[in-house]
Protein backbone atom coordinates (compact mmCIF):
# COMPACT_ATOMS: atom_id res chain seq x y z
CA UNK A 1 0.00 0.00 0.00
CA UNK A 2 2.09 2.42 -0.95
CA UNK A 3 -0.90 4.42 -1.86
CA UNK A 4 -0.82 5.53 1.64
CA UNK A 5 1.73 8.02 0.43
CA UNK A 6 -0.43 11.14 -1.08
CA UNK A 7 2.77 13.34 -2.01
CA UNK A 8 5.71 13.90 -2.13
CA UNK A 9 6.70 18.09 -0.97
CA UNK A 10 10.28 20.36 -1.41
CA UNK A 11 10.81 22.83 0.95
CA UNK A 12 13.82 24.30 -0.73
CA UNK A 13 13.97 28.10 1.39
CA UNK A 14 15.78 25.65 4.39
CA UNK A 15 18.74 26.64 6.50
CA UNK A 16 19.73 23.17 8.54
CA UNK A 17 20.90 25.29 11.90
CA UNK A 18 23.28 22.84 14.32
CA UNK A 19 24.15 23.75 17.73
CA UNK A 20 26.44 21.01 18.72
CA UNK A 21 27.30 20.10 22.07
CA UNK A 22 24.57 21.39 23.84
CA UNK A 23 24.36 21.09 27.49
CA UNK A 24 22.47 17.72 27.90
CA UNK A 25 19.79 18.73 31.16
CA UNK A 26 16.50 20.19 31.74
CA UNK A 27 15.86 23.68 30.27
CA UNK A 28 18.50 23.71 27.38
CA UNK A 29 16.52 23.09 24.60
CA UNK A 30 13.69 25.33 26.09
CA UNK A 31 16.60 28.14 26.27
CA UNK A 32 17.48 27.42 22.56
CA UNK A 33 13.93 28.17 21.67
CA UNK A 34 12.59 30.79 23.39
CA UNK A 35 14.56 33.42 21.90
CA UNK A 36 13.59 32.07 18.35
CA UNK A 37 9.80 32.13 19.39
CA UNK A 38 10.19 35.75 20.73
CA UNK A 39 11.71 37.21 17.90
CA UNK A 40 8.90 35.37 15.48
CA UNK A 41 11.64 33.47 13.89
CA UNK A 42 9.60 30.27 12.11
CA UNK A 43 11.43 26.59 12.84
CA UNK A 44 10.34 24.05 10.73
CA UNK A 45 12.17 20.58 11.85
CA UNK A 46 13.47 20.24 14.98
CA UNK A 47 15.21 17.09 15.88
CA UNK A 48 17.74 15.40 18.02
CA UNK A 49 18.27 11.69 18.46
CA UNK A 50 20.74 11.55 21.82
CA UNK A 51 21.03 12.39 25.04
CA UNK A 52 24.16 11.80 27.35
CA UNK A 53 23.27 8.37 28.62
CA UNK A 54 23.85 7.18 24.90
CA UNK A 55 26.81 9.81 24.51
CA UNK A 56 28.65 10.62 27.74
CA UNK A 57 28.99 14.12 29.45
CA UNK A 58 30.49 16.05 26.27
CA UNK A 59 26.71 17.58 25.64
CA UNK A 60 24.43 16.22 22.50
CA UNK A 61 23.74 17.54 19.31
CA UNK A 62 20.28 19.75 18.32
CA UNK A 63 19.08 20.41 14.37
CA UNK A 64 16.79 22.56 13.32
CA UNK A 65 15.58 24.30 10.24
CA UNK A 66 15.17 28.16 9.39
CA UNK A 67 14.19 29.94 6.68
CA UNK A 68 16.72 32.04 4.99
CA UNK A 69 15.92 35.11 5.94
CA UNK A 70 16.44 34.31 9.50
CA UNK A 71 19.48 32.72 9.39
CA UNK A 72 21.60 35.50 10.50
CA UNK A 73 19.49 36.44 13.52
CA UNK A 74 18.92 32.75 14.53
CA UNK A 75 22.98 32.54 14.72
CA UNK A 76 23.08 35.88 16.61
CA UNK A 77 20.16 34.82 19.41
CA UNK A 78 21.77 31.74 19.96
CA UNK A 79 25.01 32.92 20.70
CA UNK A 80 23.98 35.62 22.86
CA UNK A 81 22.27 32.71 24.83
CA UNK A 82 25.38 30.49 25.17
CA UNK A 83 26.26 30.62 28.81
CA UNK A 84 22.58 29.38 29.12
CA UNK A 85 22.47 26.65 26.72
CA UNK A 86 25.98 25.91 26.67
CA UNK A 87 27.28 24.63 23.45
CA UNK A 88 30.71 23.68 21.95
CA UNK A 89 29.71 25.12 18.25
CA UNK A 90 27.02 26.14 15.72
CA UNK A 91 26.55 25.30 12.17
CA UNK A 92 24.76 26.77 9.76
CA UNK A 93 24.28 25.17 6.09
CA UNK A 94 22.25 26.61 3.93
CA UNK A 95 22.91 24.04 0.97
CA UNK A 96 19.91 22.07 2.29
CA UNK A 97 16.43 21.35 0.83
CA UNK A 98 13.74 19.37 2.94
CA UNK A 99 11.92 16.60 0.91
CA UNK A 100 9.07 15.02 2.89
CA UNK A 101 6.85 12.09 1.70
CA UNK A 102 3.28 13.03 2.72
CA UNK A 103 0.05 10.90 3.38
CA UNK A 104 -2.18 9.30 6.31
CA UNK A 105 -1.25 6.77 9.42
CA UNK A 106 2.64 6.58 8.37
CA UNK A 107 3.16 6.07 12.11
CA UNK A 108 4.51 2.35 12.74
CA UNK A 109 4.36 1.88 9.36
CA UNK A 110 7.96 0.72 8.84
CA UNK A 111 7.57 -0.04 5.24
CA UNK A 112 6.43 3.31 4.39
CA UNK A 113 9.78 4.94 5.19
CA UNK A 114 11.73 2.21 4.06
CA UNK A 115 10.53 2.96 0.43
CA UNK A 116 11.54 6.52 0.88
CA UNK A 117 14.87 5.66 2.56
CA UNK A 118 15.84 2.97 -0.41
CA UNK A 119 15.10 5.27 -3.17
CA UNK A 120 17.26 8.00 -1.76
CA UNK A 121 19.76 5.44 -1.26
CA UNK A 122 19.92 4.14 -5.02
CA UNK A 123 20.28 7.49 -5.89
CA UNK A 124 23.30 7.82 -4.42
CA UNK A 125 21.45 10.91 -2.30
CA UNK A 126 22.92 10.96 1.29
CA UNK A 127 20.45 11.54 4.21
CA UNK A 128 21.41 14.38 6.79
CA UNK A 129 18.69 14.69 8.83
CA UNK A 130 15.64 12.62 9.59
CA UNK A 131 12.17 13.13 10.94
CA UNK A 132 8.76 11.30 11.18
CA UNK A 133 5.17 11.70 11.96
CA UNK A 134 2.03 10.36 11.58
CA UNK A 135 1.66 12.28 8.04
CA UNK A 136 5.10 13.25 6.98
CA UNK A 137 8.42 11.84 6.88
CA UNK A 138 10.77 14.63 6.34
CA UNK A 139 14.59 14.52 4.89
CA UNK A 140 17.07 16.70 4.63
CA UNK A 141 19.28 16.31 1.42
CA UNK A 142 21.96 18.75 -0.48
CA UNK A 143 20.57 21.32 -2.78
CA UNK A 144 21.98 19.64 -5.17
CA UNK A 145 19.54 16.04 -5.52
CA UNK A 146 16.69 18.24 -4.93
CA UNK A 147 14.93 17.20 -8.13
CA UNK A 148 16.29 13.64 -8.53
CA UNK A 149 15.06 13.03 -4.76
CA UNK A 150 11.36 14.27 -5.88
CA UNK A 151 11.44 11.89 -8.87
CA UNK A 152 12.90 9.01 -6.95
CA UNK A 153 10.17 9.36 -4.77
CA UNK A 154 7.43 9.72 -7.20
CA UNK A 155 8.63 6.65 -8.79
CA UNK A 156 9.30 4.50 -5.95
CA UNK A 157 5.35 5.14 -4.33
CA UNK A 158 3.88 4.83 -7.90
CA UNK A 159 2.55 8.19 -7.64
CA UNK A 160 3.45 9.71 -11.78
CA UNK A 161 0.80 6.45 -12.58
CA UNK A 162 -2.17 7.84 -10.74
CA UNK B 1 -2.60 30.75 20.99
CA UNK B 2 -1.57 28.02 22.91
CA UNK B 3 -5.21 26.62 21.78
CA UNK B 4 -3.43 25.25 18.83
CA UNK B 5 -2.95 22.22 20.73
CA UNK B 6 -5.43 19.82 21.28
CA UNK B 7 -4.22 17.20 23.80
CA UNK B 8 -1.09 15.69 25.30
CA UNK B 9 -0.51 11.73 24.54
CA UNK B 10 1.84 9.24 26.44
CA UNK B 11 2.75 6.31 24.74
CA UNK B 12 4.73 3.97 27.21
CA UNK B 13 5.49 0.94 25.09
CA UNK B 14 7.98 2.04 23.72
CA UNK B 15 11.87 0.76 23.33
CA UNK B 16 14.44 3.52 22.46
CA UNK B 17 16.83 1.95 19.76
CA UNK B 18 20.04 4.21 18.81
CA UNK B 19 22.67 2.45 16.26
CA UNK B 20 25.59 4.57 17.17
CA UNK B 21 28.18 5.72 14.45
CA UNK B 22 26.65 4.59 11.54
CA UNK B 23 28.19 4.61 8.57
CA UNK B 24 27.01 8.34 7.07
CA UNK B 25 26.93 7.43 3.00
CA UNK B 26 23.42 6.83 0.83
CA UNK B 27 21.77 3.40 1.52
CA UNK B 28 22.41 3.12 5.34
CA UNK B 29 19.00 3.72 6.73
CA UNK B 30 17.65 1.56 3.83
CA UNK B 31 19.72 -1.08 5.19
CA UNK B 32 18.80 0.00 8.70
CA UNK B 33 15.16 -0.82 8.39
CA UNK B 34 14.41 -3.07 5.17
CA UNK B 35 15.17 -6.08 7.57
CA UNK B 36 12.50 -4.42 10.25
CA UNK B 37 9.60 -3.97 7.28
CA UNK B 38 9.76 -7.11 6.10
CA UNK B 39 9.76 -8.83 9.85
CA UNK B 40 6.84 -6.20 10.31
CA UNK B 41 8.35 -5.07 13.49
CA UNK B 42 6.60 -1.30 13.70
CA UNK B 43 8.39 1.79 13.93
CA UNK B 44 7.49 4.82 15.68
CA UNK B 45 9.60 7.42 15.40
CA UNK B 46 12.68 7.70 13.81
CA UNK B 47 15.19 10.73 14.25
CA UNK B 48 18.61 11.79 12.70
CA UNK B 49 19.83 14.74 13.68
CA UNK B 50 23.49 15.28 12.34
CA UNK B 51 25.63 13.80 9.19
CA UNK B 52 29.34 13.45 8.56
CA UNK B 53 29.49 17.07 7.52
CA UNK B 54 28.80 18.36 10.71
CA UNK B 55 30.34 15.61 12.37
CA UNK B 56 33.57 14.27 11.18
CA UNK B 57 33.97 10.82 9.27
CA UNK B 58 33.04 8.66 12.06
CA UNK B 59 29.97 8.20 11.42
CA UNK B 60 26.39 9.24 12.84
CA UNK B 61 23.66 8.42 14.87
CA UNK B 62 19.89 6.79 14.11
CA UNK B 63 17.61 6.58 17.10
CA UNK B 64 13.70 4.97 16.88
CA UNK B 65 11.34 3.37 18.40
CA UNK B 66 9.71 -0.15 18.62
CA UNK B 67 7.18 -1.87 20.65
CA UNK B 68 8.87 -3.64 23.97
CA UNK B 69 7.65 -7.00 22.20
CA UNK B 70 9.58 -6.34 19.29
CA UNK B 71 12.78 -5.21 20.88
CA UNK B 72 15.09 -8.53 21.09
CA UNK B 73 14.15 -9.18 17.48
CA UNK B 74 15.18 -5.38 16.59
CA UNK B 75 18.39 -6.18 17.81
CA UNK B 76 19.53 -8.83 16.30
CA UNK B 77 18.01 -7.80 12.68
CA UNK B 78 20.51 -5.12 12.98
CA UNK B 79 23.52 -7.24 14.37
CA UNK B 80 22.63 -9.51 11.37
CA UNK B 81 22.83 -6.45 8.83
CA UNK B 82 26.28 -5.01 10.54
CA UNK B 83 28.05 -5.40 7.64
CA UNK B 84 26.06 -4.05 5.18
CA UNK B 85 24.95 -0.80 7.45
CA UNK B 86 28.56 -0.34 9.31
CA UNK B 87 27.77 0.83 12.57
CA UNK B 88 29.78 0.87 16.24
CA UNK B 89 27.63 0.24 18.97
CA UNK B 90 23.74 -0.25 19.29
CA UNK B 91 21.67 0.86 22.39
CA UNK B 92 18.50 -0.26 23.71
CA UNK B 93 16.82 1.85 26.07
CA UNK B 94 13.52 0.71 27.79
CA UNK B 95 12.92 3.49 29.90
CA UNK B 96 11.62 5.69 28.12
CA UNK B 97 8.10 6.77 27.43
CA UNK B 98 7.12 9.12 24.14
CA UNK B 99 5.31 12.58 25.56
CA UNK B 100 3.53 14.55 22.44
CA UNK B 101 1.45 17.22 22.22
CA UNK B 102 -0.91 17.41 19.45
CA UNK B 103 -2.56 19.92 17.21
CA UNK B 104 -2.81 21.62 13.95
CA UNK B 105 -0.54 23.58 11.90
CA UNK B 106 2.80 23.41 14.43
CA UNK B 107 5.02 23.42 11.42
CA UNK B 108 6.63 27.04 11.74
CA UNK B 109 4.93 27.80 15.44
CA UNK B 110 8.33 28.20 17.48
CA UNK B 111 6.29 29.41 19.82
CA UNK B 112 4.29 25.59 20.41
CA UNK B 113 7.09 23.85 20.88
CA UNK B 114 9.25 26.07 22.79
CA UNK B 115 5.87 25.88 25.62
CA UNK B 116 6.36 22.50 25.70
CA UNK B 117 10.11 22.61 26.23
CA UNK B 118 10.07 25.35 28.67
CA UNK B 119 7.46 23.14 30.81
CA UNK B 120 9.44 20.09 30.95
CA UNK B 121 12.53 22.10 31.56
CA UNK B 122 10.88 23.41 34.73
CA UNK B 123 9.98 19.95 36.19
CA UNK B 124 13.54 19.06 35.58
CA UNK B 125 12.31 16.64 33.01
CA UNK B 126 15.75 15.83 30.47
CA UNK B 127 14.63 15.63 27.27
CA UNK B 128 16.21 12.61 25.29
CA UNK B 129 15.18 12.93 21.60
CA UNK B 130 12.78 15.36 20.09
CA UNK B 131 10.51 14.86 16.26
CA UNK B 132 8.76 17.91 15.16
CA UNK B 133 5.84 17.90 12.79
CA UNK B 134 2.59 19.67 11.73
CA UNK B 135 0.84 17.59 14.14
CA UNK B 136 2.64 16.58 16.63
CA UNK B 137 5.49 17.39 18.58
CA UNK B 138 7.33 14.09 20.16
CA UNK B 139 9.82 13.98 23.07
CA UNK B 140 11.54 10.85 24.85
CA UNK B 141 11.55 11.17 28.01
CA UNK B 142 12.78 8.57 31.58
CA UNK B 143 9.46 6.56 32.49
CA UNK B 144 9.86 7.89 35.81
CA UNK B 145 8.44 11.38 34.09
CA UNK B 146 5.56 10.28 32.78
CA UNK B 147 3.06 11.45 34.83
CA UNK B 148 4.64 14.55 35.94
CA UNK B 149 5.44 15.55 31.87
CA UNK B 150 2.00 15.29 31.23
CA UNK B 151 0.42 17.61 34.18
CA UNK B 152 3.00 19.96 33.26
CA UNK B 153 2.18 19.96 29.63
CA UNK B 154 -1.80 19.56 30.07
CA UNK B 155 -1.35 23.24 32.33
CA UNK B 156 1.40 24.86 30.15
CA UNK B 157 -1.45 24.52 27.12
CA UNK B 158 -4.06 25.37 29.24
CA UNK B 159 -5.71 21.82 28.45
CA UNK B 160 -7.63 21.81 32.24
CA UNK B 161 -9.49 25.01 31.79
CA UNK B 162 -11.38 23.46 28.94
C1 LIG C 1 19.66 18.42 24.99
C2 LIG C 1 18.38 18.94 25.51
O1 LIG C 1 17.29 18.30 24.88
C3 LIG C 1 18.22 18.75 27.02
N1 LIG C 1 18.30 17.34 27.33
C4 LIG C 1 16.92 19.34 27.50
O2 LIG C 1 16.14 18.67 28.13
O3 LIG C 1 16.60 20.46 27.22
C1 LIG D 1 23.22 8.08 8.18
C2 LIG D 1 22.31 7.76 7.05
O1 LIG D 1 21.18 8.60 7.10
C3 LIG D 1 22.95 7.91 5.68
N1 LIG D 1 23.40 9.26 5.51
C4 LIG D 1 21.97 7.52 4.60
O2 LIG D 1 21.73 8.28 3.70
O3 LIG D 1 21.38 6.49 4.62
Amino acid sequence: DRKKIRGVSLSANEVKITVLGVRDEPGTVGAIFRPLASADIDVSMIVQDLSRTSKGDDGTDVTFTVEQKDKDLTLKLIADAREEIGFREIIADEDVVRVSVIGMNLEKNTGMAQIMFDALGKEGINIQAISTSEVKISVLVANEFAERAVRALHSAYILDAR
